[in-house]
């Protein structure tokens, strides 16, 4: 009972937080949907119980893990603002270092 | 005298799924991502 | 140029005429010495250059003079260096130099004092065999049912050495006999009463055990395996040589053009000549063998004759398909056969793998496009955001 109640308090806050902010709603969401791709393609390796080609498989994954800490890494500092760093620097480094990993999996696959 | 002939046992080349697989697989994550934006849109997270 | 070594006092050299006739008729320059004649050793040598194309030792007494003309040492160097060499021995002359130079290759003649008898024959004072025992067309092809007379004869043991062509073997019934000893040297085919042996350069050795075999009163009989067992030892017959091995791919390009690399189509050909006493003709086998190696062979194929000129046959592998392993490899053309000149072609050829760009590309495997639309998909949902978190406010 306890850690039912806990859970739906836990639940109810989160909510809470992020119904009033669409930029976690955005992140959240996105999250979300990158895990979905990745069980859509680990449910296709299972269809044909084979990982060929294996470069494409691994780009697949990566994208979709790199961005999910990337979108994590971005969330952490949507907060509070950390001392001596300013507050679009976090979203900066989200976006070059997306862009790098962009970069990557498409090389990769080729 | 002759030796028995050799010829080279080639590695069998990986199987390709079929095409329509694929392109099932393939609309399937289109529509993943297709759903993706319209939650965004229909949650007002985007403008 | 041949020198021929003979003992005056073991046999007459005037009962060798005919077959020394006959090679000068061939345009051999023979130079005559007597082993008991000088005291010093004859040169074989000039410096590096070997002073000789063959020698011929006739049967010699007591082996002190003929070890002081050709020692084993020097014998072993002429015939590495490229020399061939007839000896002839009987059951009464077996010098050591010669039974230890015949030993170095595998040759172990009767001693001195046996002699090979045959009591089930028609003439047991003598032996005589018949073509049947004749055990290389290379040497002799004898046409005709033939009965060539041996007189006194020894009789060698062999190793199973692959250099060794055995020519003429002894009748089944014959057997090597030693006056005073029960224990005979050889019985029955065992016993071989003429063989060769092809060193790795082509130069040939045969061995006669008999003195009688090349004289002049037998000649009716011998002389027609005398003269090839001669020509085949002195290289003027079943001498082979290749000729133009290539290889290429498929459409014709060449390696130096462009280098091959794995699972490229190739054509692998090559030509064979044989020298049949006065000029070369087309060498015609069904035998011949290609192998591509590293290490060991990935491919073995039997060549099959293509085009010919006036000289030569052309052999061809046909297209073949180079392994999926890339490296060093070897094209190589390896044809022995006993009593044919050997001959070895080789050629060492690197294989490359395939470059990047080689591979099939991403767009072109099905099982891919479900990774690509992923990867496509996130990007496309990532302008999206970019777009979408700059524009909102939190």
């Amino acid at each position: 009972t306890d850690f039912q109640e806990a859970f739906n308090i836990s639940k109810k806050a989160y909510f809470a937080q992020v119904n009033n902010n669409p930029r976690l709603k955005l992140i959240d969401t996105f999250c979300f949907f990158l895990v979905l791709l990745g069980i859509i393609q680990f449910a296709f390796i299972v269809l044909i119980r084979d990982n060929f080609p294996f470069n494409a498989f691994l780009s697949g994954f990566i994208i979709c893990v790199g961005q999910f800490v990337l979108l994590m890494s971005l969330r952490l500092q949507l907060g509070n603002s950390f001392p001596c760093i300013s507050k679009g620097r976090p979203f900066g480094e989200f976006v070059v270092a997306s862009l790098i990993l962009h970069f990557i999996c498409l090389h990769f696959i080729n | 005298s002759v030796k028995p002939e050799i010829h080279h046992v080639f590695h069998a080349e990986p199987k390709r799924v079929a095409r329509p697989i694929a392109l099932l697989f393939v609309a399937i994550i289109f529509l993943t991502v297709l759903s993706l934006i319209v939650t965004w849109l229909n949650s007002c997270a985007a403008t | 140029k041949t020198l021929v070594l003979y003992d005056q006092s073991a046999e007459i050299l005037e009962d060798y005429s005919f077959f020394l006739k006959d090679l000068e008729e061939r345009d051999y320059k023979l130079e005559y010495l007597d082993v008991n004649s000088t005291s010093t050793a004859v040169d074989l040598y000039d410096k590096e250059e070997r002073l000789y194309d063959n020698i011929i030792i006739l049967p010699t007494k007591g082996g002190k003079n003929l070890a002081r003309q050709a020692p084993v040492k020097q014998l072993i160097k002429f015939f590495e260096g490229e020399g061939n060499i007839l000896c002839v021995t009987s059951p009464g002359s077996v010098p050591n130099t010669i039974r230890l130079f015949l030993n170095e290759l595998g040759i172990y003649p009767s001693p001195k004092g046996h002699v090979v008898r045959d009591y089930f024959s028609s003439s047991p004072d003598e032996i005589i065999v018949s073509s049947d025992h004749l055990l290389n067309k290379h040497v002799y092809d004898s046409k005709k049912r033939e009965q060539f007379v041996f007189g006194d004869s020894s009789a060698a043991l062999l190793e199973n050495r692959e250099q060794i062509v055995p020519i003429l073997n002894a009748p089944r019934t014959s057997f090597t006999e030693s006056k005073g000893k029960g224990n005979s040297w050889t019985s029955g085919s065992q016993g071989f009463l003429v063989t060769g042996f092809q060193n790795l350069n082509n130069a040939r050795l045969a061995w006669i055990g008999s003195s009688d075999f090349l004289k002049n009163k037998n000649q009716d009989a011998n002389k027609d395996f005398a003269k090839e067992l001669l020509k085949w030892t002195f290289n003027e017959k079943s001498v082979v040589k290749s000729v133009q091995a290539t290889h290429s791919h498929a459409d014709g390009t060449s390696y130096d053009e462009v280098p091959y690399k794995i699972k490229d189509k190739v054509v692998y050909s090559i030509g064979f000549s044989e020298w049949n006493g006065e000029k070369w003709v087309p060498h015609i086998a069904d035998d011949i063998q290609f192998e591509l190696r590293q290490v060991d062979p990935y491919y073995r194929l039997t060549l099959v004759p293509g085009e010919s000129d006036s000289e030569t046959q052309y052999y061809t592998t046909g297209e073949f398909i180079l392994p999926d392993r890339h490296g060093v490899f070897t094209f190589l053309t390896d044809y022995r056969k006993g009593g044919l000149s050997f001959t070895n072609d080789k050629d060492v050829r690197a294989i490359r793998h395939l470059a990047n760009d080689e591979y099939p590309r991403s767009w072109e495997i099905s099982n891919s496009w479900v990774y690509i639309s992923t990867i496509c998909g996130v990007i496309a949902a990532w302008v999206f955001f970019v777009v979408s978190f700059a524009t909102t406010s939190s």
